[in-house]
């Protein structure tokens, strides 16, 4: 059977923030992405969902070295816009899976999320995208989960290769 | 200035689900994901932010000819599974801004949400990857936020070459 998934990465080096009670209002996601915009801080995820009973949920993740100041720039404007409580978490890892030709997808995420809660492991946070799947968990279990994915998937698992940073 | 996005694209003929309370527990998102999955049926994007009190909120994004086939899957995965309400909606169109070089990632993000804050148009949903970042819109509103997202990047707008199906 032809998998379409080439390789699977961890981050280690990623924290999330979480804004809830995002106001359902034009203008409003612009305000917080881009209060942390002008401060320079480079977001490598961005997460919301739809809203319900006019609010949302956004949640970004960004590099440890960055959580201080993305952390600040997210409570100010949150507060400015009127949104809810800004919650954060550091010992998260990131695993994604990527692969070319990912048109399969929702057979390779469900491998992916199977594989994950049949070795314990709680996911946190998932998005997709064309050519990849990335799932948050603890960084606790971010090893077990590189080899459990990995193993999902046949790849050999080769910690120092595939590690990102 | 060098702005990295090469292409924004539409897509009219998808639609969203989401799934309200899903327990954070292990095997949980294993047990949504995977019921859509074996019945064949393409996830275009699967969001789930981090759990909130106990329960995270999943959202999948199908054709419309998936639609009623997945909601099935999903409604009787939600039972099962103890989850909350599943909701769904056919009218939102999905615009994405795609880009060799997103290293910049946060003003594209920036620079996209406020180009549509600024059109009266409201974000229902944001998923960004290495390569692209994209926005749902009500698809009443869809043309016009992809004409606010070209002349943002400063890119010509071909509506029949750039649309997507
Ligand atoms: C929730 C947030 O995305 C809001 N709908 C906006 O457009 O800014
Ligand atoms: C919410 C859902 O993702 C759950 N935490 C699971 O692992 O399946």
């Amino acid at each position: 059977e032809d998998v379409p998934v080439c390789g699977v990465a961890i981050d280690l080096n990623e924290s999330r923030i979480t804004i809830s009670g995002v106001p359902d209002t034009r203008g409003v996601a612009a305000g917080l992405v881009g209060a942390i915009a002008e401060r320079n801080i480079n977001i490598d995820t961005i997460v919301q969902s739809f809203p319900h009973q006019g609010t949302a949920d956004m949640s970004l993740v960004v590099k440890d070295r960055d959580l201080r100041e993305a952390l600040e720039a997210c409570e100010a404007a949150a507060s400015e816009l009127g949104a809810g409580e800004v919650s954060w978490e550091e010992e998260i890892a990131r695993v994604s899976a990527v692969g070319k030709g990912m048109v399969a997808h929702e057979g390779i995420a469900a491998r992916m999320c199977t594989a994950l809660g049949d070795e314990g492991i709680n996911i946190k946070m998932i998005t997709t995208s064309e050519i990849s799947i990335s799932v948050v968990v603890d960084s606790a279990a971010g090893e077990r989960a590189l080899r459990a994915v990995h193993k999902a998937f046949g790849l050999v698992h080769l910690p120092k290769a595939t590690a990102v940073t």
